[in-house]
């Protein structure tokens, strides 16, 4: 389970602070979809990126399964963002020098998977999104869609209990992007909590529920947040 | 006016070679703006690369106003696409050690255009595509979207006489994409030629015509491409 509690984001100090995101409660459960939708420059790659612990919360908190984030330490924040969360960011991240492949097993070898292993899963997960046959390609000789596509099998390959996907389906036409949400949705379904940020409401539809940003506020939720 | 005669592109060679574009024929006069339409790995960006001078087709010819890319010499091809050609690219390209309105005018500044002035014309792109307020912030201060409207207003200043764009909407919510595509218009009613690559059809409806590749092949058109 994830929980969000008066997470608060400002970047900047003085006259240049800028608050990102504003007093934010969100909770997520195992099992659960949840989309957050809202206008360019609304917090959604914010609240993500608290949400995963790869940003600190200026005031509030942040808990996943019970463990306040802000109480591990650096090394304890990695190993529990390689193990069980993974990311699909906004500008991909893929590392040019590694081939699909490598960028899809990487996170597991970190953790001690042995290569051939690693590279099984890979494969799985390449096959999945529909591009295991350019498993070998580098990222400059694939496609925008094909590249997405990569970044999002290395967010699902491994034991992952929390999926956050930042417009996974932005550069993919809707035959790909359908068959995109039905690989997260399974993942979700088989018991990991998901955050999904998209501004297409035809993909926000895969999600148990969709909570709207503007301006940094939680203005809005499509079911009832409060358990 | 934008002519592809016979365009192709093959990447790699023997068994390991991808045929990216086949055969592509393709006309788009001024203040004309052609959509680009396909599936992932259709070969759109191909397409837009070719047209822009940024990549040289295997076989056909890409001709500008009348004058063949492949006559021109290196520089020649540099100041063309320096002064003449505007592109949003997939993957944006902003410079993360330039503001986004230093991004904007370094175009300009390197076309001998002066300091005050690159910076007055950059100060109105931004304006234009709502992202004015954030010209003295740099690429990674920005969200996902207001840095794709700066790598737009960076396309559009200057005397562009074409315009290439590949999903300049991709990062968008569907207000905001509607402003931009407004933008993009414009540009092209005031004379320039146009070509937007996008899988969204409420986008595509902005343009004159639409184009559909599906393996690097021009299947279909919604008009006739024939003058
Ligand atoms: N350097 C390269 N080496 C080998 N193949 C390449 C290279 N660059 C692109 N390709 C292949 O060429 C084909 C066309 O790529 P292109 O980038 O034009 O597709 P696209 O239609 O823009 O797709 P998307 O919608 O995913 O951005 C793809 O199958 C891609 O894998
Ligand atoms: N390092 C930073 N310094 C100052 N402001 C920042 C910084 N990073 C983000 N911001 C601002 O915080 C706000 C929220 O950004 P965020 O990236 O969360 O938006 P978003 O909802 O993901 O938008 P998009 O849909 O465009 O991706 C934006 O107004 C942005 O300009
Ligand atoms: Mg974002
Ligand atoms: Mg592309």
């Amino acid at each position: 389970i994830l929980e969000l509690v008066g997470a608060t984001r400002v970047h900047g100090e003085g006259v240049r602070a800028v608050r990102a995101l504003d007093e934010v409660d969100l909770t997520v459960r195992m099992g659960e979809l949840v989309a957050v939708m809202g206008p360019s420059g609304s917090g959604k790659s914010t609240l993500l990126n608290l949400a995963g612990g790869l940003d600190t919360p200026t005031a509030g908190a942040v808990r996943l399964a019970g463990e306040a984030l802000s109480d591990l330490d650096a090394k304890g924040r990695a190993a529990l963002r390689r193990r069980r969360i993974g990311y699909v960011f906004q500008d991909l991240n893929l590392i040019p020098a590694l081939t699909a492949a490598e960028n899809v097993s990487l996170p597991r070898e970190l953790d001690g998977v042995r290569l051939r292993k690693a590279r099984r899963e890979a494969l799985v997960a390449l096959e999945q999104v529909g591009v295991g046959h350019l498993a070998d390609r580098f990222p400059d000789e694939l496609s925008g869609g094909q590249q997405q596509r990569v970044a999002i099998a290395r967010a699902l390959v491994g034991p992952r209990r929390l999926v956050l996907a930042d417009e996974p389906t932005g550069a993919l036409d809707s035959v790909t992007g359908e068959a995109v949400m039905r690989v997260l949705r399974a993942r979700v379904d088989a018991g990991a909590a998901g955050l999904l940020v998209t501004h297409e409401p035809r993909f926000a539809a895969w999600a148990d529920r969709t909570v709207f940003l503007r301006d940094g506020v939680l203005v809005d939720s499509t079911a009832d947040d409060q358990p």
